[in-house]
């Protein structure tokens, strides 16, 4: 049932308890320190005085009995004291959030949830990943096209350079031109043949 | 393999043999010098 | 505030303690010594209470400064001024650091989540624009291999 006040801990840097802790034995040693003084005022002034009948432990008795005296009030006066600071001066209230900790209401994940998002994030790296190879892939491929395109255009080139040269030399279809060609020969086989049956 | 998860995968698994283009495009220029033999020799007996 | 109660609680028990510990008291417990000497005997009693009060004095003030106690005291006020709207409990640590610490991480887990989401969608966007050139490209290549053919064709 003790409260550790773990959270005031957090902002005093300190637990209370060990606070006032520190506060008693400070307290109380100065009492007892002051006690002894009181002590040896007393008996150096004893001594002081000539023929005195009061005894050294007479004066030691007395301290005694004022400092058990006043330890007892000091005990009951410091307790109320720690109780009223413990309560009023060094708590956080319940409804109190400190400022580093607004993190917690504004974010409530439970481990489940943040694991959730860790996996979510895992795999949109994975996706990124893979369309970043995607991307490369593509740009291969046109690097590609481009060379395959040149090739194909070399020939096409090639192509329509053959129909220049045809042009140019006057023939515009050879088809046409071997079939006028070959009608010519056969035209001339027969001129020929013709030839030599009306020579003979 | 991978690249059919992505957006896209399908355009890329699907691309052509570039190579094998460029290969039948070898033939055609066999074919071609066939043709051309054959006009060659045509011209030649039509001469 | 809280530094001014602190304060006041601690000269509350300074001042019963002292009147706990009044002088006759201390002259009843040093009975023979007081009637020998009276006036020792009230000097005495002074200077010690002058004493214990100045030592405990300087002690709350030792404490003060090394707690710096009196800015937390400010700071503690402020924060519980600007609380009190809430009337709900609010979050305390479980105890277990893997528990907490996930609400600390959230924000950057959850802002490095929106930035891949981003890039992600630039990347898609940057391959989507490539697909178009490739498929452009692709349909220029049959062109071309339908010409070449469509030439090897005629010349046949």
């Amino acid at each position: 049932s003790v409260n550790p006040m773990v959270y005031e801990a957090q902002f005093f840097g300190f637990t209370p308890q060990t606070c006032m802790l520190r506060v008693y034995i400070a307290f109380q040693d100065y009492l007892f320190e002051t006690m002894q003084v009181v002590d040896s005022v007393i008996l150096k002034k004893l001594d002081a005085i000539p023929n005195c009948k009061i005894s050294p432990s007479e004066i030691r008795k007395s301290t005694e009995k004022f400092l058990l005296f006043m330890k007892e009030h000091f005990e009951k006066l410091f307790g109320k004291m720690e109780e009223v600071l413990l309560q009023l001066v060094l708590n956080i209230p319940k409804n109190v959030l400190l400022p580093e900790d607004k993190v917690q209401e504004q974010y409530p994940y439970s481990k489940e949830q943040l694991q959730a998002l860790q996996e979510e994030i895992q795999q949109l790296q994975q996706q990124y990943r893979a369309e970043a190879a995607a991307g490369q892939a593509l740009r291969a491929e046109l690097e590609e096209q481009k060379a395959v395109q040149a090739e194909l255009e070399k020939i096409l080139q090639w192509f329509d350079g053959l129909d220049n040269i045809c042009r140019e030399h006057g023939i515009s279809n050879f088809k046409e031109s071997f079939a006028f060609l070959t009608q010519n020969s056969k035209k001339l086989q027969e001129l020929l043949k013709d030839v030599e049956v009306k020579s003979k | 393999g991978d690249y059919l998860q992505t957006s896209q995968g399908q355009i890329i698994s699907s691309k052509p043999n570039y190579q094998q283009i460029l290969e039948q495009q070898g033939e055609v220029l066999s074919c071609m010098e066939l043709v051309f033999n054959e006009l060659q020799q045509t011209v030649k007996l039509l001469q | 505030g809280r530094a001014q109660l602190f304060d006041t609680v601690v000269d509350t028990f300074l001042q019963k303690l002292v009147a706990a510990g009044s002088y006759q008291r201390f002259a009843s417990c040093y009975r023979r010594f007081y009637k020998l000497q009276p006036e020792l005997t009230r000097g005495i009693y002074e200077q010690f209470i002058s004493q214990l009060q100045a030592s405990i004095k300087e002690e709350i003030q030792e404490i003060k400064q090394e707690g710096n106690l009196e800015m937390l005291f400010n700071s503690l006020d402020k924060i519980v001024e600007e609380a009190k709207t809430q009337e709900e409990p609010a979050w305390r640590p479980s105890g277990v650091p893997e528990e907490d610490a996930g609400s600390a991480l959230a924000p950057y887990l959850l802002k490095h989540r929106a930035y891949l989401q981003r890039i992600l969608r630039e990347k898609q966007e940057e391959n989507r624009q490539a697909a178009e050139a490739v498929l452009a490209g692709r349909g220029r290549i049959t062109e071309l291999q339908q010409l070449i053919a469509a030439h090897q064709q005629a010349w046949q």
